[in-house]
């Protein structure tokens, strides 16, 4: 953990907060919970006690706001920075300040930054700590996606609060306190926002039952989603990645998270239109769109906008044909074909595999194209298709890629 | 990922930024400092390297340019 140069810190243990105004992405009472669960956090290990007020100069001023907003820091719209604070102090010490350009949520899902975390940090930031440098503290740097049911303040930023206020004096503190509620005197009327129907929570596996990568050479490895990007061939199982590169001669181990942190793993299918410099990932009745490590904004994206029948509630696999601009994707023992010039799916489609894929008679888990050839991957095996001919040209272990 | 030529100068832009909000680094104006400190963003791309545990080369690898690009908190890393 760290501090701040000659470790500002509040002289006294009563401090008060004030929510100034709100984000529309949110619920106004799902905002106020997230922001007096953050404070809890920082209550229950110190003798702090923080008081909600609803007027006048409260100790920490919480508000929302994009671009310039009246400091020398201003907002870089979405992505980037996603808020700061201030050390304690009068004044702007100890305000924290959310970008607005950002989507704020209080899910642990991909389509937004969960408010309760973000808050926790820039609090802490608001209570005198520095960042931390300790992968999986709170008062690390950068955004990371985690369970908060029942979060639970990490030993680092533990510390470094205790570092600078001591431990808590009773039993666990009191918790947050708020003045009776009274109608706030100000608010700036956010339109009501209709709060996304939660979604089914990804099942995030917690450390002690996350899946251990399989060996390259494991003779049973099969693949969830495979695309080139850049030149470069990417094999997607569960939450990891095999790096296949011209750039370099072994075989990358990474993860889905170090690339793009706000997916969740386990794709269903990905490919590539190179021409785009595009990447989209599939998972559910869902798709992204990529570009180098950026996610493009407005997704993730039903796959109804493909033109898939809502019937489809996923695909299996999908692999873009840079010959011919069309994009197949395979549902159970049909593929459909996508035009990505005129962003449509052809007509006489869904085909049967087999009718024209000859020695593919089974559904696929994965395809590619590479110099000129296809190869589409189901369980241990891959088989390479000549796509012009439509003949099965030879079968394969799906990981022969990893020079095994 | 390889980088698209025509963005090789646009990621550097980027990092010079990233460096300036997170790390203090100045660029120096004067020929005379400049001389003096051959690559001073190197020094501050090593300090950002050691600070996420990367391995620490003075190179704006891509890496370091992929930890830089993640959604974080606005506040400095180092004390200043």
């Amino acid at each position: 953990y760290s501090t701040f140069p000659l470790s500002p810190k509040w002289k006294k243990e009563d401090v008060t907060y004030r929510i100034l105004n709100y984000t529309p992405d949110m619920l106004q009472a799902d905002v106020e919970e997230a922001i007096a669960k953050a404070f809890q956090l920082w209550s229950s290990v110190t003798p702090l006690r923080f008081t909600r007020v609803y007027s006048d100069q409260a100790d920490i001023m919480i508000s929302f706001a994009s671009g310039f907003h009246g400091d020398f820091y201003p907002f870089d719209g979405p992505g980037g920075t996603l808020a700061h604070a201030y050390p304690p102090g009068s004044n702007i010490g100890g305000d924290a300040h959310f970008d607005e350009d950002e989507t704020w949520t209080k899910f642990t899902t991909y389509n937004g930054y969960n408010l309760f975390l973000v808050a926790a940090h820039e609090l802490g930031h608001s209570l005198g700590l520095g960042h931390s440098n300790v992968l999986g503290a709170l008062m690390y740097p950068i955004y990371m996606a985690r369970e908060t049911r029942d979060y639970k303040l990490p030993q680092d930023d533990i510390d470094g609060i205790q570092a600078l206020y001591g431990r808590p004096k009773e039993s666990p503190a009191l918790p947050t306190k708020a003045f009776p509620p009274q109608e706030p005197t100000e608010m700036t009327p956010a339109e009501t926002t209709t709060e996304m129907p939660p979604r089914e929570e990804p099942t995030e596996t917690t450390p002690s039952n996350t899946p251990v990568r399989p060996q390259d050479c494991d003779p049973h490895l099969n693949f969830d989603a495979i695309t080139t990007l850049r030149g470069e061939t990417l094999f997607f199982k569960g939450s990891y990645v095999w790096r296949k590169s011209p750039y370099f001669s072994d075989i990358e181990h990474d993860t889905i998270s170090s690339f793009w942190p706000s997916l969740v793993a386990g794709f269903d299918a990905a490919y590539e239109v190179d021409k785009r410099d595009r990447v989209l990932f599939f998972k559910d009745n869902h798709y992204w769109a990529v570009r180098g490590y950026s996610i493009e904004p407005g997704f993730p994206k039903p796959i109804q906008n493909l033109g898939f029948p809502t019937s489809v509630r996923k695909i299996d696999a999908a692999v873009h044909d840079e010959n011919t601009k069309k994009t197949y994707f395979f549902v159970g023992n049909k593929y459909w074909s996508f035009n990505e010039n005129t962003q449509s799916m052809e007509r006489g489609y869904p085909r049967k595999i087999a009718a024209d894929f000859h020695g593919i008679g089974h559904t696929v888990d994965a395809a590619l194209q590479k110099n000129g050839l296809f190869y589409f991957f189901h369980g241990a095996n891959q088989y390479e298709v000549d796509i012009k001919s439509k003949k099965l040209i030879r079968k394969m272990k799906s990981n022969s890629w990893f020079n095994c | 990922f390889p980088v698209l030529p025509e963005k090789e100068k646009e990621e550097m832009q980027f990092a010079k930024k990233y460096l300036e909000n997170f790390y203090g680094f100045k660029e120096e104006k004067s020929s005379l400092l400049k001389w003096k400190n051959l690559n001073p963003m190197a020094d501050k791309i090593r300090e950002m390297q050691s600070f996420f545990g990367l391995e620490v080369t003075g190179e704006l690898n891509h890496k370091t340019l992929a930890m830089m690009k993640q959604p974080r908190c606005g506040m400095p890393d180092i004390r200043s």
